[in-house]
């Protein structure tokens, strides 16, 4: 049994999706491109749970490649779980065909809030170190097949455009970044896992002071840190609690706030108030986001998706390193 | 030979959850730590 664990809360705020085709003729799903997990898995035929009602699923018996398995899968969401069996078949992803590759594909999936969700499945892009079953993932699979030139992928981010926003497998494309990538050692091969030197705000460190782990996820939406270290900078930006469960703040702020900067491999990393104060038209909240993390663990960070827009992000399996650039 | 995958923007779960006066009660069922993404064991 394939286990996995792809807790909601982390997709709760995502608003970023990607369409791929998974079978022949290709059966079309929106996915969450995320480098926090490993695994790729879409619901299927063989759910009837009211969460799948609402979303694409995948019928084997209509496409000429799927080869099945006896292998069963379940993704823990916390209160529930998604559970289904693994299956190969043929993946279109930006025109290319990924042939053989593994996939689970969900027979029951939990809860009445997952009818909701905006995506129908997730495709990992972390290292096949954390996905379940040894279970070849996605980008690994497109490797080893010679599809991509470059062992590498980039990540650009739109902040306000509904459109622009891309994932790039096999290169880098300088016209989304300015000046030169910096590069950072991957510190553990799992997640994308780096170490930072330091968080700090007008010259003080806030948090991380004496160096801390941080996971480039661009399946989490906003920029989470130990709960002491985060509310303390939500205390400093004057953001509090609302019944949504965020933090709202005064939209006023983003003109008086300072920036809020991560130093990763001696490089500052400026996070201007523009960027960590989300706005919509319901008002404004912190892009910052509290986490209980084990003792054990020490100082954790995400660098999810506030992080990435304003940094252009390349994912270098060939060196085992991130490479970061100011968006263009 | 860069393959590019477009990413297009879309309404939240949360978003969602919150049109359809939902999102109160998921909050009352679960209590969102993001770490359990990343620690499976202790979550």
């Amino acid at each position: 049994t394939m286990m996995a664990t792809e807790p909601l809360e982390n997709y709760m705020d995502m608003e970023y999706f990607g369409t791929i085709g998974i079978g022949t003729p290709p059966q079309e799903f929106t996915v969450i491109f995320d480098t926090g997990s490993s695994n790729l898995w879409v619901p299927s035929v063989y759910c009837s749970s009211p969460a799948c009602s609402n979303h694409n699923r995948f019928n084997p018996q209509q496409s000429s490649t799927y080869k099945g398995t006896s292998q069963s899968v379940s993704i823990a969401y916390g209160t529930g779980s998604m559970t289904g069996i693994l299956g190969y078949d043929t993946i279109q992803v930006g025109g290319i065909s990924d042939t053989n590759q593994i996939f689970g594909l969900s027979k029951t999936e939990p809860g009445s809030f997952l009818y909701y969700a905006p995506f129908d499945g997730i495709l990992g892009l972390a290292y096949p170190q954390i996905s379940s079953s040894g279970a070849t993932p996605v980008f690994d699979n497109m490797w080893n097949q010679g599809l991509v030139s470059q062992d590498l992928f980039s990540v650009y981010l739109s902040r306000n455009d509904q459109s622009g926003s891309v994932v790039m497998f096999g290169g880098i494309d300088s016209s989304y970044f300015t000046g030169n990538l910096n590069w950072v050692p991957v510190s553990v091969e799992g997640y994308w896992q780096i170490t930072v030197d330091s968080v700090t705000m007008n010259g003080q460190a806030i948090a991380c002071s004496q160096g801390c782990q941080a996971i480039v996820d661009t399946g989490t939406s906003l920029l989470s840190g130990p709960s002491d270290a985060i509310a303390n900078i939500q205390s400093y930006i004057g953001a509090r609690q609302d019944s949504n469960g965020q933090m709202a703040i005064s939209c006023s702020a983003i003109r008086n706030l300072p920036d809020i900067v991560f130093t990763i491999n001696g490089i500052q990393y400026p996070l201007p108030p523009s960027a960590y104060i989300l706005q919509s038209q319901e008002g404004c909240v912190s892009g910052f986001q509290g986490m209980n993390i084990p003792t054990a663990s020490g100082e954790l960070w995400i660098l999810g998706d506030v992080f990435i827009h304003q940094y252009f992000t390349v994912f270098d399996r060939a060196n085992n390193q991130v490479g970061l650039a100011p968006v263009a | 030979a860069i393959i590019r995958v477009p990413l297009v923007k879309k309404k939240s779960l949360r978003k969602n959850l919150m049109e359809h006066g939902l999102l109160d009660d998921f909050l009352k069922k679960h209590s969102p730590n993001p770490a359990s993404k990343y620690f499976p064991q202790e979550a």
